[in-house]
């Protein structure tokens, strides 16, 4: 334990430069530096093969491997770029990039809308919201009839569907997220802002890679 | 109601990415 350069341990498939992935996040390279050692953390919690799988995430939020959620799904499919079934390095600081406090809200905006148009049709569609909301309604202790389900989809679905056509389009989710700026609340981890202080113990391997470079 | 349907979806633990930072 203690000061071993990380430049000398083995790395991770799918590792990239942290000066490359600093210059088009928000993070700085000691940041990157700092999640790597979070990514390699989560990375072998279950298959020992420095990616993350499905399962290894469902477990760092959940603290269960099974647990199903529709929207953890989603987040980590927008994560997997690539659409390999795992989320590697260069895919988790682009992705968590977009929820640093300092990320432009025009990317957080945008990021959201993704999450929301669950069958990626580029429109969030009612029946989609519906089923969010459901998947919601299950989730927890919250109880409503499907008329009142009904009710609150057609009202949401009358606020933000301004063109009329059944559907919310980008520019409409856009106006308004404007008018409702709470929607943007789950884009953004406070966490990110001090991700370094956070991983101790990188700190001291960090300045033993630093002096090398 | 004046209940918002995102504003109930965001309530999913599904978006509380906070739990990828906790000590493992």
């Amino acid at each position: 334990m203690g000061c071993i350069s990380t430049k000398h341990t083995k790395q991770t498939p799918g590792y990239e430069d942290p000066k490359v992935l600093a210059s088009e996040t928000a993070f700085t390279v000691s940041e990157v530096e700092a999640l790597y050692e979070l990514y390699k953390k989560l990375s072998f919690l279950i298959i020992k093969d420095g990616l993350i799988h499905k399962e290894e995430f469902q477990l760092a939020l959940f603290r269960n491997s099974e647990k199903q959620n529709l929207f953890a799904d989603r987040v980590f499919d927008l994560f997997d770029v690539k659409h390999n079934g795992v989320i590697e390095f260069g895919e988790f600081v682009r992705s968590l990039s977009i929820f640093h406090p300092d990320a432009p809200e025009e990317d957080k905006i945008a990021f959201a809308f993704r999450l929301y148009d669950l069958r990626q049709t580029g429109y969030i569609e009612r029946e989609e919201l519906k089923e969010m909301v459901m998947a919601l309604l299950n989730e927890s202790d919250l109880r409503l009839s499907d008329e009142v389900v009904e009710q609150i989809v057609d009202k949401t679905f009358g606020q933000a569907d301004s063109k009329g056509d059944g559907r919310i389009d980008l520019d409409e989710w856009k106006e308004f997220v404007k008018k409702n700026p709470s929607l943007l609340r789950n884009m953004t981890l406070p966490y990110l802002k001090d991700i370094t202080m956070a991983f101790p113990s990188f700190v001291m391997k960090s300045e033993v890679s630093d002096e090398d470079m | 109601t004046n209940l918002n349907a995102f504003d109930i979806i965001s309530l999913s633990a599904g978006f509380d990415l906070s739990g990828l930072f906790e000590e493992k």
